[in-house]
């Protein structure tokens, strides 16, 4: 289904039918947990989670339509953000837990077993507080996930850190036809039009959290898999990857 | 190395019309 043209209700029925599931982790490990122990079970659910992602990037009205080179370079770049929006957005209703599975909710203190994590736990904890200060509303969060998967890649040529998208106007329309439907949906809250405009930038600031937690959990990511103690599945190493690539 | 032979998994889950998950 093409997205120019759709009406804002649309696109955010739309964007709620694609959300995945919350997924079970199932192979849970005995506590306490060790480095190599937490790991397995983090990085299996991401895993997981990415096969989930996919399907949901096809069912994003618009995003089939795109070049394969243009869907594996937004992927590509967007995945570690994507996850933890996700992360932090099924976490908002537990304060100081991040809830990785239905069955892997884990506390700030359970991530000092691996080195270099409570570092990252902290600032999902915080961006995730300021989810809950917003009162983050399922259809800003709909809209704004699919902004970081849009718009993560979309402009990476300024960097020369990837190729550039074949068909940046392809993406750039769904990317302005996705703010029309957040800006829609927050004008709707019967706020002020400055309290409005406030809203949305205050939600669109939060994605250079995002942005920065994705490429520090990326390098941690990276000092995991040089270690070599933890074996790494292989689409998550193939999109660990193509980030070293770059 | 070919875009294709680079991202292998991530193609065959974006190309097929059967849904990633069932695929996986």
């Amino acid at each position: 289904s093409s997205i120019a043209g759709m009406p804002p209700d649309q696109v955010l029925l739309v964007l709620q039918g694609a959300e995945p599931p919350i997924l079970c982790a199932r192979q849970k490990m005995s506590r306490p947990y060790t480095e190599v122990t937490m790991m397995a079970m983090l990085t299996s659910m991401a895993d997981k989670e990415l096969v989930h992602m996919i399907a949901w990037a096809k069912k994003l009205p618009g995003f089939v339509q795109l070049s394969l080179h243009d869907q594996v370079q937004l992927l590509e770049s967007a995945w570690l953000e994507v996850l933890m929006i996700g992360l932090m957005w099924r976490s908002i209703h537990c304060p100081g837990k991040l809830i990785f599975a239905q069955d892997l909710i884990l506390d700030r203190d359970e991530s000092t077993c691996v080195e270099g994590m409570a570092e990252i736990f902290d600032m999902l904890l915080a961006t995730t507080s300021r989810f809950r200060l917003l009162k983050l509303k399922p259809e800003e969060f709909v809209c704004l996930k699919a902004i970081v998967l849009l718009n993560s890649g979309a402009f990476a040529f300024c960097t020369s850190t990837m190729e550039p998208l074949h068909d940046s106007t392809a993406v750039q329309i769904m990317l302005d036809t996705i703010t029309d439907a957040l800006v829609h949906y927050i004008s709707q809250s019967g706020c002020t039009v400055q309290q409005q405009s406030r809203r949305q930038a205050q939600l669109l600031l939060l994605l250079t959290h995002i942005r920065h937690m994705s490429n520090k959990g990326m390098e941690h990511l990276y000092s995991i898999k040089c270690k070599n103690t933890v074996p790494l599945y292989d689409l998550l190493l193939e999109m660990l990857d193509a980030h070293r690539l770059h | 190395t070919s875009l294709k032979e680079k991202h292998k998994i991530l193609h065959q889950l974006l190309q097929n019309s059967t849904s990633p998950v069932d695929l996986a």
